[in-house]
């Protein structure tokens, strides 16, 4: 794992290799879990951070939109940097002596291998769509919250498809059911890339949750954290508020069954690059994340609930 | 293999909220397979999309006729593309070695 090259963009096969080599090298901390399969039957991995039975756990995922390239290669990076953090951060043995972090890097394996193969601006997932000439789901329009309301697209061959019920792509069916048999998944984090945003719930409704005032404030601690490396600078609110109306999340899926600290990262593109931020970027990129997601993790170990 | 050549990427600032409602009716035109990179919601925050090439002079002339600013935020898409598979083929060879 310390010589895995982080700093650029890998196939599914070379990202599966990483995985492996961390779990390999740190075996008391990381194991490897398959939460189940995609569409198209690649393996959906997760790697467990674990010292302990029984915890309380924070997941992270990446890569739900296969094109966000920058998602997949600092969550990566993100889970070597954790391994090696162990019994060295104090604040991340702390956090691993008390929680178990649950990361998934590559959350659309199909999209994934699709936008290195076929397209490389595919975002969906690669479910035929029945009655439809056009392939795909937006995943991140499929969770069961809010699911066909503004914000979505009931088109199948628009990118934004919501598919044709909540949880009818399998990689979200996969998730979903995974934190509800968890059942102590405290923090929930989604990483996307565009345009430097940390939001919290809601998307598909324009009200502000009950958590506004803690969520807002962990949300500007984590995006001044972020920005104290390179100075990136972040907008911080509600999926509404900041950006725009969009049903069928997972944050605020998540929220609304009772995980309160549900936030999603939109990762650095330079404003000019969209999603093909150039490798040199991989680095820095998943340099300040970590100090953003490090802030976050800490409040979830810090204020129980 | 899907290439991207001629395919620009507009950014498009909306200055009040009927210009909002023009971009919001130009998403619904999906003859012009446009790709929205940021969708239109409010004047704050640009609208990033994807034109390809045949769609290209609809699209601005849509834009100018309806006195929406727009720059060119990517100029050829595929030209960035290749540069990226470049880079990742050149590191890649570069970690073997």
């Amino acid at each position: 794992s310390a010589t895995f090259n982080y700093a650029t963009y890998h196939t599914l096969d070379n990202l599966f290799k990483g995985l492996d080599a961390i779990v390999l090298d740190f075996k008391s901390l990381v194991t490897k879990q398959q939460i189940g399969t995609s569409t198209e039957g690649r393996p959906l991995y997760v790697l467990k951070f674990s010292t302990g039975a029984s915890r309380p756990a924070i997941w992270i995922d990446a890569g739900i939109h296969s094109r966000e390239w920058i998602t997949q290669a600092t969550a990566l990076w993100v889970g070597y940097k954790l391994a090696t953090d162990y019994g060295k951060d104090a604040s991340i043995t702390s956090l691993l002596n008390k929680f178990d972090v649950y990361l998934l890097v590559v959350t659309n394996p199909d999209g994934y291998v699709y936008s290195h193969t076929a397209d490389r601006m595919w975002r969906k997932t690669r479910a035929p769509n029945s009655g439809s000439r056009c392939i795909g789901v937006d995943p991140n329009r499929n969770w069961n919250a809010g699911f066909g309301g503004p914000g979505a697209s009931s088109d199948p061959c628009s990118d934004s498809y919501r598919g044709p019920s909540a949880e009818s792509a399998v990689e979200v069916k996969n998730i979903a059911n995974f934190i509800r048999s968890h059942g102590k998944i405290k923090g929930f984090v989604s990483i996307h890339s565009y345009s430097q945003l940390l939001l919290f719930p809601y998307g598909y409704k324009c009200t502000n949750p009950a958590h506004y005032t803690e969520l807002n404030t962990v949300g500007r601690s984590a995006a001044a954290a972020l920005s104290s490396l390179y100075g990136t600078q972040y907008k911080v609110g509600t999926i509404c508020s900041t950006i725009y109306q969009a049903s069928g999340g997972s944050i605020d899926w998540t929220y609304d069954i009772g995980i309160k600290y549900s936030f999603a990262f939109e990762l650095r593109d330079t404003g000019r690059y969209g999603f093909l931020l150039p490798a040199t970027q991989i680095l820095p990129t998943a340099q300040e994340t970590y100090l953003g997601l490090k802030k976050i993790m800490e409040h979830v170990r810090d204020n129980p609930y | 293999v899907k290439t991207f050549v001629g395919h620009q990427v507009l950014r498009i600032k909306a200055s009040n909220d009927d210009q909002i409602k023009e971009l919001q009716a130009l998403e619904g035109l999906t003859h012009l397979e446009l790709d929205f990179w940021t969708e239109p919601a409010n004047i704050d925050n640009p609208v990033d999309v994807r034109v390809p090439f045949h769609s290209l002079q609809s699209v601005k002339s849509y834009l100018e006729f309806n006195n929406i600013e727009y720059s060119i935020m990517i100029n050829d898409l595929q030209t960035v593309i290749d540069s990226e598979k470049q880079e990742m083929e050149t590191d890649n060879i570069k970690e073997r070695n």
